[in-house]
């Protein structure tokens, strides 16, 4: 049981619980934006079981993995933080600063906010074209 | 490997299916929940969980057309959304959970919802930690088809926000699980305005009104200024209106005049007299009557059971309607109408031939909100021509019955909640 002393348990104290890791530098916030969708639409329509042979999710793993391992491009990971705070309606900075990673840290649904289109040829090539695209754009906003 | 992703996702979505806009969306009005055993929280008291759960299906299903019942013996496979607890990997899922802070639920487009036990899940206005109710209703809303929101003030944000006083599904939410689902459509047995008087602390008598829809056992208070029903609602009816038929009735008439001010519900061959003040049935009314009284005896020469009726205020004639006749009682003669009864289509004719209710009619309404008089019948309305109307078009018939439209794009989320969750 978790220790609590009050009626309603609102001193609930989670001794050995373990915590979420906080979000403080660009490699979780990397991380929370892919899990959430906002690098790559994350496919969310099946329910994954232990052990299952989703082969289908080892495709978007590995793109996962070598995503992070290389490190999104830092036009990528600026893009998708816009997109963060534009949604989360905090000024759109593309930094990495103090509002944003209070927000990250939010007690938050685990559903992705960007799922993939299910009606769309589903290729990792045809996901990587449509990012690039999307930061052709921002890159035409900006300039 | 496209061809054997085509064939996987397309097995996995034999139970649901893309409705018309492209979202997924269940293909049954009725469905199964439950909280699995395995799953319970170990924070709150299994029966406050399933309350809580009840109360969220419950939310959704007073904005839409689905109902949900919870079902703790079919075989789980045929049961169409699964709630559980669990923390870090849990009830085999392979999205972990990360502890206390950030991700505290996620559910599954199969109808599975997870909730993390390592939040500090609290009870409905507990004022403190998370609130489940507000997280199963979004977590829900995920199931049934809907995507993260980001509009203030919809269930459907992924972040969480601490509990507002009077949580419920807004406007824009309702139209989004409308999309999905269409709006709730339905019959009425009656419609009415209440009027009730009341003393300001000025002591001054003021006058007010709500509007009641009535369908079988079931009502619904009606807020006309926000287009909506009284949040919490339907309620039985032997909860608001004692000693009338618990299972519905015919119509209720209030005729209030210089001189009389009573009213009364109709069911079969018998009517009823309401006592506002004590907010039941009279036994006995001032003038010694007795209730329940046969309609023959009160109101000699309409023929019972009838379809419905209304008070018209402008001659004091209570309108019976039976069949395709309509019956004009009038109140101060205690008598039928000098002609009536006649045919429905002659008193009141449509203006736009053929569209017509054509008599049965389920209910007859004058709101005092519309200052108008609406036939209602199945899912259909006609609003009767009014002297407003005629002021501005000469031409049209006394009593004309305008062109029909839908009783659900007039008055909005009127829905049905499944049995077992009416007494929440």
């Amino acid at each position: 049981e978790k220790l609590f002393h009050n009626r309603d348990h609102s001193d609930v104290q989670n001794v050995n619980s373990h915590r979420a890791e906080v979000i403080t530098d660009k490699y979780s916030a990397e991380l929370f934006l892919s899990r959430y969708g906002f690098i790559m639409p994350v496919n969310w329509e099946e329910v994954q079981f232990e052990g299952s042979d989703a082969s289908f999710n080892d495709d978007f793993l590995d793109n996962f993995q070598d995503l992070i391992q290389e490190g999104t491009s830092s036009q990528e990971f600026i893009s998708a933080l816009e997109e963060f705070q534009r949604v989360s309606g905090l000024p759109v900075t593309g930094l990495l600063d103090e509002a944003t990673k209070l927000a990250m840290n939010k007690p938050r649904c685990g559903v992705p906010d960007k799922e993939i289109d299910l009606n769309a040829p589903v290729t990792p090539e045809n996901i990587m074209v449509s990012i690039s695209t999307d930061i052709h754009q921002s890159q035409a906003v900006r300039r | 490997r496209k061809r054997h992703l085509a064939t996987l996702v397309s097995k996995n979505r034999r139970r649901r299916d893309l409705s018309e806009t492209g979202y997924m969306a269940f293909s049954k009005r009725v469905l199964k929940w439950r909280l699995i055993g395995e799953g319970y929280s170990s924070q709150l008291s299994v029966e406050d969980q399933r309350y809580i759960f009840r109360l969220a299906f419950r939310m959704w299903s007073e904005v839409s057309p689905l109902e949900f019942v919870e079902d703790t013996r079919s075989p789980l496979e045929d049961v169409d959304i699964r709630l559980g607890f669990g923390t870090g990997r849990h009830l085999g899922c392979n999205q972990r959970f990360d502890g206390t802070g950030q991700e505290f639920a996620h559910a599954w487009f199969l109808g599975d919802i997870h909730f993390d036990d390592d939040e500090h899940f609290t009870g409905p206005n507990a004022g403190s930690g998370i609130s489940l109710l507000k997280v199963a209703v979004h977590e829900i809303g995920h199931v049934l088809g809907l995507p993260h929101i980001y509009r203030p003030g919809s269930v459907m944000q992924p972040s969480y926000l601490p509990q507002e006083s009077g949580f419920e599904v807004d406007w824009m939410d309702r139209k989004a699980i409308q999309h999905l689902y269409g709006g709730c459509k339905g019959r009425f047995n009656t419609v009415f305005d209440w009027i009730r008087k009341e003393r300001t602390p000025y002591g001054e008598v003021v006058i007010r009104f709500n509007t009641y829809f009535l369908r079988d056992g079931w009502y619904w208070l009606y807020e006309n200024r926000k287009n909506r029903t009284r949040f919490g609602d339907p309620v039985a009816l032997q909860i608001g209106w004692r000693g009338i038929p618990m299972d519905g009735v015919d119509a209720c008439v209030h005729v209030w005049s210089r001189k009389r001010d009573a009213v009364y519900f109709f069911k079969g061959t018998q009517f009823w007299r309401y006592d506002n003040a004590n907010d039941q049935v009279f036994r006995q009314d001032p003038e010694g009557h007795r209730y329940p009284r046969l309609i023959s005896e009160g109101f000699p020469g309409v023929v019972s059971p009838i379809d419905t009726a209304f008070y018209d205020r402008r001659q004091s004639h209570i309108y019976f309607f039976k069949n395709t006749l309509v019956y004009a009682f009038d109140v101060e003669a205690n008598s039928l109408a000098r002609g009536f009864p006649k045919n429905i289509r002659d008193v009141f004719p449509a203006v736009e031939s053929g569209d017509h209710p054509d008599g049965n009619i389920d209910a007859a309404y004058f709101s005092y909100t519309h200052n108008a008089i609406f036939l209602l019948k199945g899912t259909r309305f006609w609003q009767v021509v009014g002297s407003h109307e005629r002021w501005r078009r000469p031409f049209l018939p006394r009593n004309g019955l305008l062109p029909h439209k839908e009783v659900d794009q007039h008055w909005f989320d009127i829905c049905n909640v499944h049995p077992t969750a009416l007494r929440l």
